[in-house]
Order: C-alpha cells, then sequence, then structure tokens
C-alpha cells in the first residue's frame, strides 16, 4: 500500500503547475525516502530532478518501492480540482498500480472529493548526474530571475549569464536589438531579495531563454532560486519546496560551433 | 551561432 497525504494542496499544485509544461508524462518514483521524479524534456535539452521527502508529508507510507507513470497534464487537471487548502492524500495499491487515488478533504471536512488516474507504462531513460563543484553559485530572487528571462526573452532567443565577483549579468540580442540585465552582490546577505555570489572562477554561458522561462514556473514556489554554473556544462536552476525538497532543473548550454 | 547540444550528452544513462 502506498499513501501520502499533504496538510495543504497549495504546494502539490504549484509543483505540477512548475513540471507540466516541460514534460509530458514522467515516472514518480516511491519509496520510504520519499517520492522522485527525474525526467528530460521531450526535445532532451532539459532535465527535471523532483524530490519530496517523505518527512514533510503529514502522513507516508510506502509498504514497497513503487513506480507510477504519470501523465502530467491529467495529473494537473485532478490537482486544479483541489482547493489550495484543502488536504490531499495519494493512495496506490503496490504491488504494480495501474492507477492512483487523489482524494482532497476540505478543512471544514464539508467537502470530500476523490479522483481516479490511470496510470501509464513509461520508459525512459534514468540518467546519472555527477556531483558538481561549480565555478559560480548565485542565489537570488526568484521574481527577479523570471522577470529577467520573460523581459530578454522578448529581444532574443539566447540568454547568455556572466558571473563574476562584481555581479551576474544577463544579455540578449536579436533583431530588435539587444538588452542587458546587471545584478551587484547584495551587502544583506540574509534578506529575501538578496543577491548572493560565490564565485570560483568567472563563467561565461548560453541558454535558450524558452527553456529558463519553462523553469521560472516554480517561481511560486520558493522566494529565492540558485543557478550553479560551471564553462561547458548544464546550467542547474534550483527552487526549493519548503523544508520538504526542491526542483532542479538542469539546462544543456548552447555553444559556438 | 551557437548550437544547443544535449543534456544526455552531459550526464550518463544509467
Amino acid at each position: 500500500m502506498f499513501e501520502a497525504s499533504l496538510a495543504q494542496s497549495a504546494i502539490l499544485k504549484k509543483v505540477l503547475d512548475a513540471i507540466k509544461d516541460l514534460l509530458n508524462e514522467a515516472n514518480f518514483e516511491c519509496t520510504d525516502d520519499g517520492i522522485k521524479v527525474q525526467a528530460m524534456d521531450n526535445s532532451h535539452v532539459s532535465l527535471v530532478s523532483l524530490e519530496l521527502r517523505s518527512d514533510g508529508f503529514e502522513k507516508y507510507r510506502c509498504d514497497r518501492n513503487l513506480s507510477m507513470g504519470v501523465n502530467l497534464a491529467s495529473m494537473a487537471k485532478i490537482m486544479r480540482c483541489s482547493s489550495n487548502s484543502d488536504k490531499v492524500t495519494i493512495k496506490a495499491q503496490d504491488d504494480n498500480p495501474d492507477k492512483v487515488s487523489f482524494i482532497f478533504e476540505s478543512s471544514n471536512q464539508e467537502r470530500i472529493s476523490d479522483y481516479e488516474m490511470k496510470l501509464m507504462d513509461i520508459d525512459a531513460d534514468q540518467l546519472g548526474i555527477p556531483d558538481t563543484e561549480y565555478s559560480c553559485v548565485v542565489k537570488m530572487p526568484s521574481a527577479e530571475f523570471a522577470r529577467i528571462c520573460k523581459d530578454l526573452n522578448q529581444f532574443g532567443e539566447s540568454l547568455v549569464i556572466s558571473c563574476s565577483k562584481e555581479g551576474i549579468k544577463f544579455s540578449t540580442s536579436g533583431d530588435l536589438g539587444s538588452a542587458n540585465v546587471k545584478l551587484a552582490q547584495t551587502t544583506d546577505a540574509d534578506k529575501d531579495d538578496a543577491v548572493t555570489i560565490e564565485m570560483r572562477s568567472p563563467v561565461t554561458l548560453t541558454f535558450a531563454c524558452r527553456y529558463l522561462n519553462h523553469f521560472t514556473k516554480a517561481t511560486p514556489l520558493s522566494s529565492q532560486v540558485q543557478l550553479s554554473m560551471s564553462d561547458e556544462i548544464p546550467l542547474l536552476v534550483e527552487y526549493r519546496i519548503g523544508d520538504m525538497g526542491c526542483i532542479k532543473y538542469y539546462l544543456a548550454p548552447k555553444i559556438d560551433d | 551561432m551557437a548550437l544547443q547540444t544535449s543534456i544526455a550528452e552531459y550526464f550518463n544513462l544509467r
């Protein structure tokens, strides 16, 4: 038997909204430790790695390891049937289930709804993600990052991110012209709107804006976002999910031919 | 012109 409950459906709704436009389907790997999802987008340019730890759930029971093939658009539709304040319970039989149930209970217990979703057989490659010491690790307000990606995407398809000890610069150019946004490191590191940079060595990397704009769908999950960069390897964009997990987006760089 | 690389090039298939 697999059963996991969250006190507030809101967090799971935001998680689905953060991945449903980038991924069509993915395997939810359920173990004693929690739920993990790892999948590449259809074009194999980006990879999403989601982790929800079991100790972050109000109730969590996983008698046997379980892999659930989920159509994310379907799950997002079901999640949208819940109110943010509803308690959500996910239930599945653990001997190779072909369906999963979602139960939403209103906070005043007057409304209980349940939805059953068919599961899929998804044959997906699992990738080994090496631990990396990054040249630059930037923490910044997630709303700021979302705004930069959206604004600059109007000027060009590619975003050049340069990071040095002075700060981080986002640049683009296209038919319309060019645009640059520079953020200096802030002095007061522990405020939500702080920009902090840990730099081993300067980096300059180029990425496709459209994927970054998919990643920023995770903005409602966390007020801060962490960008980790080293030359010629994928960018890591990380949003924490409360104190129960995180979403990591990896994006392959564009390199000059 | 910058060419888009694939994520699978960087992470090894398990």
